[in-house]
């Protein structure tokens, strides 16, 4: 988790 | 996901509908400011280009399309089917004060410099700011219609449960992201005027009218 991460929120 | 961001979502959802049937309904977009559904157009379309890199769930491509086809329809609404309605003379807020902004403290302060994640961060910097000019509008003329102020009450709450997400999903998932944490405390925050002003006066039933 944290950078680089996909954003799975919206 | 949890319930928190669940009905974060459906609160989003529910604001976009209502306003959406408001000014198809009563065939007017009188009270509502352009320049912040424009500016929310602005930051679904660069939040969701990742709608063709990565694919997450059906939930979340799905809610994706809606809040962005949504967006654009609020504006084509607005600013050509019922343009005639659309209170312009007090719309003035100036997009670019919001939108240079944030473009220049996306290219600073991001996760990552590649031109998907700048432009994420940039629609997460725009998303908190971007209803400025419907409070703005709101505050010019002194008043807002009660479906106006249920959109807004919807609106605003939805970031607000997103709060409460990111605090469930530290402690759960041990997932944060500051970026969105802090965009979201600021977005929350320039609600909390309007919050106060919904509870003590439009649940009791009264239009929401702003001290003279």
């Amino acid at each position: 988790d944290g950078i680089g991460d996909s954003h799975d929120e919206l | 996901m949890n319930i928190f961001r669940l009905l974060g979502d459906l609160s989003h959802l529910l604001a976009i509908i209502v306003l959406l049937l408001k000014i198809w309904k009563t065939r007017s977009c009188a009270g509502i400011s352009g320049k912040s559904q424009i500016l929310f157009a602005i930051v679904y379309t660069s939040r969701y280009l990742d709608l063709v890199t990565t694919y997450i769930s059906a939930y979340n491509t799905f809610m994706k399309l809606i809040f962005v086809v949504a967006a654009y329809a609020t504006v084509y609404l607005m600013y050509i089917k019922f343009k005639a309605t659309y209170d312009h003379n007090h719309d003035t807020f100036r997009m670019e004060f919001l939108v240079i902004p944030s473009l220049i403290l996306a290219l600073l302060i991001n996760h990552e410099l590649t031109v998907l994640e700048v432009l994420w961060t940039f629609s997460i910097y725009l998303e908190s700011v971007a209803i400025l000019p419907q409070l703005f509008l709101v505050s010019k003329t002194g008043e807002a219609e009660s479906i106006t102020s249920h959109y807004l009450f919807a609106l605003g709450s939805y970031r607000g449960l997103y709060l409460l997400n990111w605090v469930y999903r530290y402690y759960a998932e041990d997932h944060y992201d500051l970026i969105a944490i802090v965009a979201g405390l600021v977005q929350t925050v320039l609600y909390c005027d309007f919050f106060y002003l919904y509870i003590t006066k439009v649940l009791k039933g009264k239009k929401l009218q702003l001290p003279a």
